[in-house]
């Protein structure tokens, strides 16, 4: 099936989402 | 063991649900299994990018633990112990890693396994970052340690998501051996 793929800096970006924080 | 946290809408699924474990080992070789056992302990568990940074912002990083401490990233419902059903036909990248690069690489290799860059389907089964005295150690667990396009491949990926001096040397572990020589590296 489809897997869910991310790349470093999409991961990397999300890390300053003010949802994760 | 935590609870399983659910998805929250608007959060970025992960491919699967992750569990970070800790665990602290006694110098020596002659670990007694059933002891490592009982020191593992689940700290975090989560399925989303979102709850992952969130974890990521309060976890101590592998540079700041002390002593002979393991951070382990297991897939959910996979112990991080050799004798597991997902594990016992695996085996594992070992990298040894002079002290001040396991934070940096620690977190390349997660970021690579939750993001599916490894593009071995189903055989990732975890990873473990474990601090020594003289050195710190990183090592990816497989699930098929006798499919060696797998395992080249995983490789390859742990070299480039690493980022480490081409002459680093690498050693594929079985965990059958591991188990026979009571010794993980």
């Amino acid at each position: 099936g489809t897997r869910i793929i991310y790349d470093r800096s999409f991961l990397l970006k999300m890390r300053n989402s003010p949802i994760a924080s | 063991r935590t609870r399983s946290l659910e998805p929250i809408d608007g959060h970025h699924r992960l491919q699967y649900t992750y569990c970070i474990w800790y665990s602290r080992r006694t110098p020596g070789k002659l670990t007694n299994p059933l002891t490592y056992d009982q020191s593992l302990r689940i700290i975090a568990t989560f399925s989303t990018v979102e709850q992952f940074w969130s974890v990521q912002s309060y976890l101590l990083r592998p540079s700041e633990l002390s002593g002979h401490s393991d951070l382990h990233l297991f897939k959910d419902g996979i112990k991080p112990l050799w004798e597991d059903d997902a594990n016992k036909e695996g085996g594992k990248w070992i990298v040894r890693l002079r002290k001040g690069l396991a934070s940096r690489c620690w977190e390349n290799l997660i970021l690579a396994i939750l993001g599916e860059q490894f593009m071995v389907g189903e055989e990732i089964c975890g990873a473990v970052v474990s601090i020594r005295s003289q050195e710190d150690i990183i090592s990816v667990w497989n699930k098929t340690a006798n499919d060696s396009i797998t395992t080249i491949r995983i490789r390859d990926t742990l070299k480039r998501v690493l980022n480490l001096p081409l002459n680093t040397i690498m050693e594929y572990k079985t965990h059958n051996d591991s188990l026979r020589d009571h010794s993980s590296f």
